[in-house]
């Protein structure tokens, strides 16, 4: 389903160049949850954001559901973004003059779901994640892990297939982030496709398979059941 | 050194109050090393933004090194806060425009030093953190755990008594986390406080002390060695 083959992605910086991304070759099986591992700043967003299509490499080629993404133009990227990929940001990405409830709601508006359909959906995936009493707060009204709640349940709420996490309970506390990873294994066993970035062992568990990164390089790969 | 009494926050939303601190009486000692737990929710960063002198309580006191807070006005507490405290926000608050350098050399200008000796310690505690080829990076070009390595290094940049650290490993691999627990441990072993939000027991663990928090109020402290 999803295919990567010597992938770079470069900055240059004056007369530096960061290799962010310094060839990388994997597949992930349709239905997989990979945790993806390794120091600050070895390329693991960077990762996560060309294989979410929100981002494309400087070299190398990626096939998605047997397309070749480069060849995509920019809105069928937007496209397979709305209708297939669940993206939940390391920063959360929230809408900060929107309310809880329209953060979650906007990406179903998008979809070309009614009013009531998407109040409906978006109030199921952020009674989900137990945020059923702040619909109606601002992201700057709500506590770290709150946020990071919401950016889930607005990844959530389009019924994608690709679900794209990084560091999903980075800022929870242990009970909520086991309550977000039962909820992650659930959609993984509907047959859901899971990456997720983390650097907690006890989160990586709950994967099947994991990856370590370095250096903008895969170190090591490590399968599973 | 640090003492609270009946400390409360209330958030008026509509006919709603959001009780974020209800009634939370505390004293920290000089030198000690506090984790601070609780679920995503119970007013942990609330707790930390008062004691950081970043926000008033709704009611109580907060007495910091003799001083009674309430009596202070905006430009003591910035002075306060400039002078003494070292704060690490669980969003970071960098300032996009600046590069990381200048993030961190800031609050070194307000505090009267010259551009040699700005750039000097900005320098030193960039090091500390293993940033030092990041130097003219804006935080937009870094990664999460980066930009968290910057918050930190430009908290401590003005060698603070009193460090305030919401998550500070929140976004950081394992490894590097470890570094900034030794770093905050020396710290503490020169005689600074160190209050430390922090929902990862490994981490909680590097803390003489730990509390509890849970729906505003104190669930539990642990005292120890
Ligand atoms: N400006 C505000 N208006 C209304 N409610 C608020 C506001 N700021 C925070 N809150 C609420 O106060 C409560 C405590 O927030 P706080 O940020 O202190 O939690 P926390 O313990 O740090 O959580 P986390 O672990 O998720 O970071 C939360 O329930 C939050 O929704
Ligand atoms: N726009 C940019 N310009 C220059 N360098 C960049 C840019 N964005 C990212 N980088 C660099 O690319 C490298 C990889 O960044 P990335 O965000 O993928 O790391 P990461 O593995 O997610 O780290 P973390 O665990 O800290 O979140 C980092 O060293 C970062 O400094
Ligand atoms: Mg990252
Ligand atoms: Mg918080």
């Amino acid at each position: 389903i999803v295919q990567i083959t010597d992938v770079t992605k470069h900055y240059r910086m004056g007369s530096e160049v960061v290799r962010a991304l310094d060839g990388i070759t994997l597949s992930f099986e349709q239905g997989s949850f990979w945790a993806i591992m390794g120091p600050s700043g070895s390329g693991k967003s960077t990762l996560l954001n060309i294989l979410g299509c929100l981002d494309r490499p400087t070299s190398g080629k990626y096939i998605l559901a047997s397309k070749d993404v480069a060849q995509l133009d920019d809105d069928e990227l937007s496209d397979i973004r709305l209708k297939h990929i669940g993206f939940i940001f390391q920063s959360f990405n929230l809408i900060p003059q929107l309310t809880v409830r329209q953060n979650v709601e906007l990406p179903l508006f998008y979809l070309g779901n009614d009013e009531q359909t998407s109040a409906e959906k978006a109030r199921k995936t952020l009674d989900l994640v137990e945020l059923s009493d702040r619909l109606d707060h601002k992201p700057t009204e709500l506590s770290g892990g709150q946020q990071q709640r919401v950016a889930i349940a607005r990844s959530l709420a389009n019924d994608p297939d690709f679900i794209l996490a990084d560091e999903p309970t980075g800022n929870l506390d242990t009970a909520t982030g086991q309550q977000i990873m039962d909820l992650l294994g659930a959609l993984n066993r509907q047959g859901k496709t899971i990456l997720m970035v983390t650097h907690e062992k006890e989160i990586a568990e709950h994967a099947g398979h994991s990856l370590h990164m370095r250096d903008g390089k895969i170190e090591s790969i490590r399968g599973g059941t």
